[in-house]
């Protein structure tokens, strides 16, 4: 997914 | 996931049923900062947009929809519950919270991964959370006696953050490449700021005497 930054934490 | 995650999702899970124990069974709010609690609120509505656009996980969606309806449910009891309220010590907690939020959106519009209207927002919410509880510790000096309720609450928010830089460094040194410098920072200076309430915390856990901060 690089379009949107991707955040995996919480 | 690593377990050093985990362990901060857990922590900073614990440390938020430990304040809605508080407020919920004791219906007292004494000792804690509701200006810390708004910025929180702010942090979590800031950050989990990004459960209207993105799927991840089932235990983020879940912990992200807890997260954001604990923190404003708390502030609604603080504000707005007539018992609770009254435990609310409001000329304690002067903290000037609302000159935090401009800096911080300041910083977030010139440092971010990159300039998009969610991003911003998430690093915005990044750099609030990272200074959020300076209202909370500064309560906690002018409090003569903490409450231990209060005191645990305080001790699992700060140890959430601080198993997270556990984590960061395991994912640098076992995924490819794996960097987030504004995380990074942002968190270390979060756990920074909680440095000297964990040296009395941890103090006055050995003496097995009441938490206090000095003035």
């Amino acid at each position: 997914i690089n379009d949107i930054t991707f955040h995996d934490e919480l | 996931m690593n377990i050093f995650r985990l362990a901060g999702d857990m922590s900073h899970l614990f440390s938020i049923l430990l304040l809605l124990l508080k407020i919920h069974t004791i219906k007292s709010c004494a000792g804690v900062s509701l200006k810390t609690q708004e910025l929180y609120a702010l942090v979590f509505a800031t950050r989990y947009l990004d459960i209207f656009t993105g799927y991840i996980s089932l235990y983020n969606t879940l912990m992200k929809m807890f997260f954001l309806w604990s923190s404003f449910t708390i502030v609604w009891y603080m504000r707005y519950h007539n018992v609770v309220r009254r435990s609310y010590d409001k000329d304690q907690d002067t903290f000037r919270h609302y000159f935090l939020i401009l800096p911080c959106f300041i910083l977030a519009l010139l440092v971010h991964e990159k300039f998009t209207f969610l991003e911003v927002l998430w690093t915005f919410s990044l750099y609030l959370e990272a200074v959020a509880i300076l209202p909370q510790l500064v309560l906690l000096q002018r409090t003569r006696n903490v409450d231990n309720l209060t005191g645990h609450y305080v001790f699992f928010l700060g140890a959430y953050r601080s198993f997270y830089i556990l984590n960061w460094i395991y994912r640098y040194f076992t995924e490819q490449n794996y960097y987030k410098w504004i995380t990074w920072i942002s968190g270390l200076v979060q756990t920074a700021l909680y440095a000297d309430f964990f040296y009395y915390y941890v103090k006055s856990w050995r003496n097995s005497e009441r938490l206090q901060l000095p003035a």
